[in-house]
Formats: structure tokens, sequence, C-alpha cells
């Protein structure tokens, strides 16, 4: 969702 | 996911295959930074805290555990390995890497996205991978005959860096709410660190001769 800045880089 | 962030990783994983081929089949780690691997191993296990909390994807999942598990591995190779480690440089590996640690940890109490334990190891990690190269850097400084792995490992390692630059400008674009300053900011200095060497790197693949950087 938006603003969710999710962390899916390694 | 985007081309420029898969081809940042692929090239993180090419640079790991690379340094784990010398180690494993040549059995030698010589110019490769203890201090530089050990500040890896810590910087991974920091970031990957939520490895089994949060779910992203079996993509993410793998390559986490492929970086947690290469990274220690590396490190046990260099230290314990009967052959590999009678090869390291140590005389010239001088760099103080843990005055690296503390200052990244008090930065990270201080900036970070916000004030949780798995926030701060985050922020942490982040600070930490963007100096950890250093250690490294100042090895092959010193190494006289710099071998084609050592220089291809490191060669890979700053491409990694630039292409998530190029994945974060599209992802700016693209995904506006996906922003992580920290990330960006810290992600810039590491690659500005590779520069120098990307410079002398280029210099000795155009003009075809061995790789050596002035100290």
């Amino acid at each position: 969702a938006a603003g969710d800045n999710v962390k899916d880089e390694l | 996911m985007n081309a420029f962030r898969l081809a940042g990783d692929m090239t993180h994983l090419l640079s790991v295959v690379v340094l784990l081929l010398k180690i494993h089949t040549i059995k030698s780690c010589a110019g490769i930074s203890l201090k530089t691997q050990e500040l890896y191993a810590l910087v991974f296990a920091a970031r990957y805290l939520d490895l089994f909390i949060h779910f992203i994807s079996l993509y993410n999942t793998v390559m986490k555990l492929v970086f947690l598990a290469s990274s220690f591995s590396i490190v046990w190779y260099m230290r314990r390995h009967k052959i590999v480690r009678r090869t390291y440089d140590k005389d010239h590996d001088t760099f103080r890497h843990h005055f690296l640690v503390l200052p990244c940890l008090a930065l990270a109490l201080l900036i970070n996205e916000r004030f949780t334990f798995r926030e701060v190891m985050w922020a942490f990690s982040i600070y930490l991978e963007a100096v950890a190269i250093l250690p490294q850097l100042v090895l092959l400084q010193r190494t006289r005959n710099i071998d084609n792995l050592t220089g291809q490992y490191v060669f890979f390692l700053g491409a990694y860096r630039v292409l998530y630059i190029l994945n974060w400008i599209y992802r700016y674009f693209t995904e506006p709410h996906f922003v992580h300053w920290i990330s960006w900011v810290a992600g810039i200095v590491q690659t500005l660190l590779y520069a120098d060497f990307f410079y002398y790197y280029i210099m000795s693949w155009k003009n075809n001769v061995k790789l050596e950087l002035p100290a």
C-alpha cells in the first residue's frame, strides 16, 4: 500500500 | 522488480561467486580483506533480522539466505581453513575495522526511520555496508600483484552499488511512495568510494595491463 515503505531490497 | 534491481542483485551474487571460486577452488584468499568480510557478515546479520518474521517473496528469502551463508562461510574459510588461512595477507590488512562499527551504531541510533530495535539495526547495517569496503580498498593499494579474481570481485561489488542507484532513480518515478533516504544517501556515499578503484580498473582493462592502485 502507499506509504507502506516495505524494505524489499537486499 | 525492475531490471536495474535484478541486475544489481545478480552482480552482487556474481561478486560472491567469484570470491567463493577463488577461496573454494583455488584455495586462496590472497588480496582479500578479512576485515571487510567480517563487516559484511555483520551487515547481513543486522539487516536480515526479519528474515523469518516478514515474508516478502521466495526470491527475497533465498537471496538473504545466500548472502548470510556465503558471508559467514567466507569468514570461516579465511580464519579456520587450514590451507586458505595461510594465504591471508594479514600483515597488510591492518585497517582498524572495529572503529567503523561504533560510529555506525551511534549514527543509526540518531538517524533511523523509526526508533525500534529492528529499524535501528537496519539503519546500522546500511551505514556499515557503506564503509565496509574501506579495509578491502586499503589492502588493494598495498597489494603489488592484484590477481584477476580479486579485481573482478571488487569490480562486481561496485557495479552492484551503481545498479542499485539506477534502481532507486527508476523506483522514484514509478513508485513515488517508495522513499528510503537513509539507504539512498548511504548508497551514494558507498558508490563514491569505488570511483577511484573503477578508474584504475577500467584503465588497466583498456590498456591491457595488470591492475595496480597507486599508494
